[in-house]
């Protein structure tokens, strides 16, 4: 079976997109065959991997409502024959409302994923969530699903401050519609050297969660922020810099993790 | 009547509670009465103005669901005697769900705001409301609510992506919910001199948005980030730095152009 990570945090803007994009471009530069789903309805990660959102084409939308199946929405990478992407759509806005009244509302996803890897055994070793910065139904779609959750966490003030709910919502989807969810990554994101808070927030997090919380801290680089106006990871925009360094160094602590699973 | 501005965005930190917090803060400064409605279940705005919301003590969320009126639920602010806050509460979380359910459940915060009014004439000359980022019923309760967006847009690729889809819904709003609704301020944020990515995103926008986007740009500085860790904004914080010079002459900006309307 597959790594299935999703990437949540409802706070906006602090690195989820960026994260998926870039873990995953690395995973697929080492050889580890990679697939994202892009949760989103403003579907950064699709174009983040320099797939067109507008073009009409179904993607995971039309996945959700069950009108088709996962194998006729996997689009291929331009950068990396290892990385495969299930493009957001802009009808993904309305899901939300949508599926509160759909039958197994929540498993939407997971049974999508479920008949597929029947069929396609083994075509994937990684399988990586970018969500909307909610707690809506797409993202309780992605907890159903995956086995981990990886949080990407901005090295800033407010980032702490709704820690805790997502803590208890990962917790309720534990007990009840997945057990095998768990937190597995703390993601340090857009560390700036230059400032005190950054630091702290490093040393708060670390000492509250010392075994989930990476060694490898991103850094704030304007590389990272201009990689998807050429619709590409970093990695592959510049491999040098180091931003790109320390998401491959970030994929390869999770490879070994994972591994000890 | 006050000037009822949402403040909104669905992509994520892009300085929606930047924007509101410190806005407020200035136009209360200039000796402007104003309230803050904190509608995003993180309270970032709450707490980014030394509010407490794990108090307990009721808030936006009984509000919406007509347990109490508004009147029960403002609070001052410390840093100002012409800034009041209605602050969110943890069960804002759930509130989406359990709104689509609801009776009136777009008009649940103009009908309590309305209520209000009718005993409390006069009271406000602003009124300024903090959306989470998303599209649902929270910030379509703003939507119906007020009469004026201001739309805060990060100097950053990602950022003009979502564009499109948020001024759909404007218009979707105001053909039907709300025909005063109309988008009256743009205001770009996090603007790092050292990038061409900033300055790219500045001409695009100042171009396709000529009358809404103020002069004034917020730039990308520390002391902003920092001044929410002491409960104040960066007004009071350190109201000689750049980050709340560019913040008071934002206000000024919006304060005399409100005037044409
Ligand atoms: N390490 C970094 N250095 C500099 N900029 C970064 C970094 N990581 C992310 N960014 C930029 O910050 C912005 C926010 O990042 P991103 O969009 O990945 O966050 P997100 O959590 O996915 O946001 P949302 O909540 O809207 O989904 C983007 O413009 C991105 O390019
Ligand atoms: N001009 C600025 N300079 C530096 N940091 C800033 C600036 N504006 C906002 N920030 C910081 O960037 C982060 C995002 O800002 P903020 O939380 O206001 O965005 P938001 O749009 O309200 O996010 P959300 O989508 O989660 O509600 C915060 O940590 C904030 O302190
Ligand atoms: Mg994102
Ligand atoms: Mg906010």
């Amino acid at each position: 079976h597959p790594r299935v990570i999703t990437v949540t945090n409802q706070k906006g803007g602090v690195g989820k997109t960026t994260s998926v994009v870039n873990i995953a471009a690395a995973l697929a530069k080492g050889g580890r065959r990679t697939l994202v789903i892009d949760l989103d309805p403003q579907g950064n990660a699709s174009s983040g991997l320099g797939l067109d959102i507008r073009s009409g084409k179904p993607g995971i939308y039309e996945v959700l409502l069950g009108e088709v199946g996962l194998n006729d929405v996997i689009s291929p990478v331009p950068e990396s024959d290892a990385l495969f992407c299930v493009p957001s759509s802009l009808d993904l806005a309305g899901a939300e409302i949508e599926l509160v009244s759909m039958e197994r509302r929540e498993y939407r996803l997971r049974d999508a994923l479920g008949r597929w890897w029947t069929q396609h055994p083994g075509r994937f070793d990684y399988i990586l969530i970018d969500c909307p910065p909610s707690l809506g139904l797409l993202t309780i779609n992605a907890f159903v699903c995956a086995s981990e959750v990886l949080i990407p966490i901005q090295c800033e003030y407010y980032a702490l401050e709704g820690l805790s709910q997502l803590l208890r919502n990962i917790a309720l989807i534990n007990r009840g519609l997945n057990p095998r969810l768990q937190l597995s990554t703390i993601l340090l994101t857009m560390f700036d050297s230059r400032t005190k808070l950054s630091s702290d927030v490093v040393t708060q997090v670390r000492e509250t969660f010392p075994k989930q919380t990476l060694t490898t801290v991103i850094p704030r680089s304007v590389r990272i922020s201009e990689a998807p106006s050429y619709g590409m990871s970093v990695v592959s925009y510049d491999h040098g810099s180091k931003g790109a360094l320390a998401y491959c160094e970030a994929a390869s602590e999770i490879a070994v993790r994972g591994a000890e699973h």
